[in-house]
């Protein structure tokens, strides 16, 4: 009764420079950090 | 012809395909334990990020059906503000009717990601949209046979790697499960004995918490401590990262996190990996130390090598090592 979801690590290597450039400046500031930085309700 | 290897730094993220609304449109999203709602961007949405990504179309669905609500969420690498709608949300051959979810209007800080959107499978505690969670929904539907979800995410391979719900397949690892309470039912953080290198105790000497999160790529823990450890290894830093010789990293000490009397080992080769340049930076961020509590994030970079399992029927989170 398992259901399995293939998952893929994603090859960002595959896209142009210009993705790539800001790609690497987004992980500077982030580096995909999805966690969340507030709670529901903290506004 | 002359062949070389490439370093794949930015191969971070773990995508999967999920479909919304009747008949499906597909959606390649993140399976992220750090969040509890699903969202995808809507065919209304006009920010640079929509421009690149798949779409909801809503009126093309005829089990769609709107809200009045409005939602926002903060992740930390980036935001977005939408609508919350129902429609039915397949997960393979699962399938959750009158799931509640968001569509994306606006974002800020996503730009260039190679995701569609995000399927969070923390518990409802954590929820922006206000509505039950996928998975909870599943639950309730009687739509899994266990309650519980694992990951499998594989180390070398661009594919392999797997989200299993409903139960645990244990070709994907090793040795013995070991089950480590949670902290507090919900939310996918348990504590943690210690951190240490070589036998020397180097974080969390005085025990700690760990969030185990599949949605984060990098190990994250406090920045006076990140030093020490990296400040062991011998990483200088370069930019906003700390880089090794490439050659050193077979020498490299592991690091071993203790959790609940029981040591997972991380090998230099996980975290240290080499660049486009052909150096190896440390695979570890810095986050906001906490006033009270000393937080790590055990984040892809440690599930690579171990298999973990999220029991939400038992309130806890299993880990062995991954084949």
């Amino acid at each position: 009764c398992i259901v399995k979801i293939p998952l893929t690590r994603v090859n960002i290597m595959r896209k142009t420079r210009s993705e790539k450039n800001m790609l690497n400046d987004f992980l500077k500031k982030h580096a995909y950090r999805l966690y969340l930085t507030s709670s529901p309700g903290s506004n | 012809i002359s062949t070389h290897p490439l370093g794949n730094i930015e191969d971070m993220v773990y995508v999967g395909n999920i479909t919304i609304g009747t008949p499906p449109q597909k959606f390649q999203v993140v399976f992220d334990t750090g969040s509890s709602d699903l969202w995808v961007p809507s065919i209304s949405c006009t920010s640079q990020f929509c421009s690149s990504h798949a779409l909801f179309r809503h009126l093309e669905s005829s089990t769609y059906w709107p809200t009045q609500k409005t939602f926002s969420i903060e992740y930390g690498s980036g935001r977005m503000k939408g609508v919350v709608a129902h429609d039915t949300v397949r997960i393979g051959d699962l399938v959750s009717n009158d799931q509640q979810f968001g569509l994306s209007l606006e974002h800020s800080g996503f730009k260039g990601m190679p995701f569609d959107g995000i399927l969070g499978l923390n518990y409802p505690n954590f929820s922006f949209t206000g509505g039950t969670p996928i998975f909870d929904n599943l639950m309730n539907q009687g739509a899994i046979s266990e309650p519980v979800f694992a990951f499998y995410l594989s180390k070398s391979k661009l594919e392999g790697s797997v989200v299993m719900f409903g139960g645990v397949d244990k070709s994907y690892y090793q040795g013995a499960l070991n089950w480590v309470p949670l902290i507090q039912a919900g939310d996918w953080r348990v504590h943690m004995d210690r951190i240490s290198m070589e036998g020397q105790v180097i974080a969390c000497s005085g025990g700690c918490e760990a969030i185990v999160d599949t949605g984060t790529s990098l190990i994250h823990g406090p920045r006076r401590l990140l030093n020490k450890i990296l400040s062991f290894i011998g990483a200088t830093p370069r930019g906003s990262k700390h880089y090794v010789s490439c050659s050193a990293v077979n020498t490299l000490p592991s690091i071993d996190f203790t959790i609940n009397g029981i040591n997972y080992t991380l090998p230099a080769q996980a975290y240290a990996i080499k660049d486009s340049t052909g150096d190896c930076y440390i695979f570890f961020k810095q986050i906001r130390a906490s006033r009270t509590t000393e937080t790590w994030i055990l984040s892809d970079v440690f599930l690579r090598q171990y298999f973990s399992v999220f029991d939400r029927g038992n309130d806890r989170i299993g880990l062995a090592q991954a084949v």
